[in-house]
């Protein structure tokens, strides 16, 4: 793994008292590697090993530590600091419900982190409304209804003949009216790039005026994660991210490629495919991961 | 690469970066540019599309495979499987492929092999509508091999051209799902001994290094024929693939462009190769 090889690369820095530019070099390259073959963007990569080498520059091998495992801490402290803080707390509506819209790629397990996130709200003491707003994939409607009956919790009865953000707009009056404090609304699939679906979404927002939007994305996401992400967060100001599939042996470097290129909190992460399977986001056991 | 015509460092960095940024990652990238720059070394070129033209002959060479597809002409019924882990796009393509026999005049049969996740039959169900074909459908919990029996043995008797199976996604690193895939495959081979005659493993092209991984475990679990990379109409560009073909010599059938049930073409590795560059 990394530290193995990193202590083997810098053995030879041992007696020579500080860190360089020379004897650090072949330790950046192993570093580059681990983040490339983890899936973390070439250019998100880049800028890391940047902030590391200026950061690493310098210091003085201190004598409790080998160079190797000085080393291995300023990466693990600096993936850790670039991951964000944990931060698993929705924000809270002013007067009425909290609406979060979820959002994301085909397939990336947005309809099923709704239900989780309905269990997860639920069991702290939330009255969620589980809102079905994609009307094109087929039995999308009836898949989260399943879900939330499973939960015991209410769902909004949308139908694909409706448009999706008129189902957002009557799915926060019902929930008004019913008392319910966390709307949430599951969205369909989509690319990036299909502006007339991306405009759907931002239409939705104007409207409905959600407290967050979560970015749901797939830990095995490779390189394009920056583009995802960036067209998402630029077009709706994304809130945070969900990331899914997490129980999967993904190294999950599209976590940092995506915090890196939109700053936005990483909330929840998903584990499994049952509906307890939704954990706070620790960015010390994802930093790790990475580095694999 | 920034309109340079000689080679050097900045133009090779460039080079490097086209490769990383299409999923192609930095085992597989290491090993085209090494092939490529001996060549330049080598004084044997001299500009950047020259260059260019290289890296994609040589990726075209990795990609190309004159493996045929099984016909329904030569086993009857034929038997397809599509496996994967979760949400890359089993479901949908089996419904594009179903649309595509029908109207080459095929009486296809689905097996709605996914039991396990709400609404997978449903979903299944719709797509049989869409693609105007009949379907073996039981209900959650049941267990897949029964459906998957159920299925091929209809087939059989009812003298269908194609029978197509799907199942539950499922991550490559669950061992018990993966013994569940063993024992479909074996269910099946009691009714025909040479069927799945197409195992497929579905890719989705926005996943980065871990299709490696899935490749592996699902090739070593199901004995894959072929695969599918959906989602070719977004931005990532499937680059993997590459490092998969290579390492497993396993044909790519189809790609997946659209949630539309017209929205499968064939595998072209050329046009692919292109694409990656585009
Ligand atoms: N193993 C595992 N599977 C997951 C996880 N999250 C979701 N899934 C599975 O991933 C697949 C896709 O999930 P969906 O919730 O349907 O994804 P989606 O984003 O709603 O898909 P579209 O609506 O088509 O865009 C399903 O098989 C889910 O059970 C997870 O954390 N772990
Ligand atoms: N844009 C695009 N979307 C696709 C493509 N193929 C499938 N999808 C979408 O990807 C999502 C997941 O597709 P499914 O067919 O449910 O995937 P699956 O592998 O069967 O999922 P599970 O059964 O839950 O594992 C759906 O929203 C599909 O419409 C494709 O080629 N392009
Ligand atoms: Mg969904
Ligand atoms: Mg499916």
């Amino acid at each position: 793994n990394l530290s193995q090889k990193l202590t083997t690369t810098l053995r030879k820095v041992r007696g020579q008292g500080r860190l360089t530019e020379t004897n650090i070099d072949e330790s950046l390259k192993e570093v580059k590697m681990a983040l490339l073959e983890a899936d973390v963007n070439f250019r998100v990569a880049k800028a890391f090993l940047r902030s590391v080498k200026s950061r690493a520059i310098g210091e003085e091998v201190q004598g409790s530590l080998t160079p190797g495992q000085q080393f291995i801490k300023i990466v693990n402290d600096e993936l850790t600091n670039m991951m964000g803080a944990s931060n698993e707390s929705l924000a809270r509506s002013e007067n009425g419900p909290t609406v979060v819209m979820v959002v994301g790629l085909q397939g990336a397990g947005k309809t099923s982190s709704v239900g989780k996130l309905a269990n997860y709200h639920a069991q702290k003491g939330f009255s969620p409304y589980l809102v079905p707003a994609d009307v094109y994939r087929p039995a999308a409607i009836d898949q989260l209804r399943i879900l939330a009956d499973s939960l015991h919790l209410p769902c909004h009865p949308s139908t694909k003949d409706q448009n999706p953000v008129e189902i957002a707009l009557a799915a926060l009056e019902s929930a008004k009216i019913n008392n319910l404090d966390l709307v949430l609304i599951d969205t369909a699939g989509r690319l990036h790039i299909d502006s007339q679906l991306m405009d759907e979404l931002h239409q939705m927002r104007q409207l409905v005026n959600p407290q967050e939007i979560l970015f749901v994305a797939d830990a095995m996401t490779g390189q394009d994660a920056v583009n995802m992400a960036k067209s998402f967060n630029d077009e709706l100001d994304l809130t945070g991210i969900l990331l899914t599939k997490m129980d999967g042996d993904a190294r999950g470097g599209a976590a940092l490629s995506i915090r890196a290129v939109t700053q936005k909190p990483i909330k929840f992460i998903a584990v499994g495919e049952k509906l307890e399977n939704l954990e706070a986001f620790h960015p010390e056991r994802i930093a790790s991961r990475i580095l694999g | 690469l920034l309109g340079k015509k000689e080679i050097d460092e900045e133009v090779l960095e460039g080079l490097e970066e086209a490769l990383l940024g299409a999923d192609i990652g930095p085992e597989t990238t290491e090993q085209i540019l090494e092939v490529v720059t001996s060549r330049v070394e080598r004084q044997e070129l001299r500009d950047v599309n020259a260059l260019r033209e290289v890296i994609k002959e040589e990726i075209v060479r990795i990609l190309h495979k004159e493996v045929p597809i099984p016909t329904v002409v030569d086993r009857k019924p034929l038997v397809l499987m599509f496996v994967g882990v979760n949400g890359v796009g089993k479901t949908t393509t089996i419904g594009k492929i179903a649309a595509q026999y029908r109207r080459d005049g095929h009486r296809v049969l689905m097996g709605a092999g996914d039991t396990f996740r709400a609404a997978a039959i449903e979903q299944l169900t719709e797509w049989s509508c869409r693609a105007e074909c009949d379907i073996i459908a039981k209900s959650q919990g049941v267990d897949p091999s029964s459906v998957m029996y159920e299925a091929v043995e209809k087939a059989v008797r009812e003298e269908y051209d194609v029978v197509i199976c799907d199942t539950a996604g499922r991550l490559h690193t669950k061992k018990n799902l993966m013994e569940e895939l063993r024992k479909m495959v074996r269910v099946i081979r009691k009714i025909i001994p040479d069927a799945p005659h197409e195992v497929l493993l579905v890719l989705d092209a926005t996943t980065g290094q871990n299709a490696i991984f899935q490749a592996r475990e699902f090739r070593e679990a199901a004995d894959l024929t072929g695969i599918v990379m959906t989602k070719l109409d977004g931005t990532a560009k499937g680059g993997v693939i590459i490092g998969i073909v290579n390492e497993f010599d396993i044909p790519v059938r189809y790609i997946g462009v659209g949630e539309g049930i017209e929205d499968l073409r064939p595998y072209d590795a050329k046009q692919f190769t292109d694409s990656l560059f585009s």
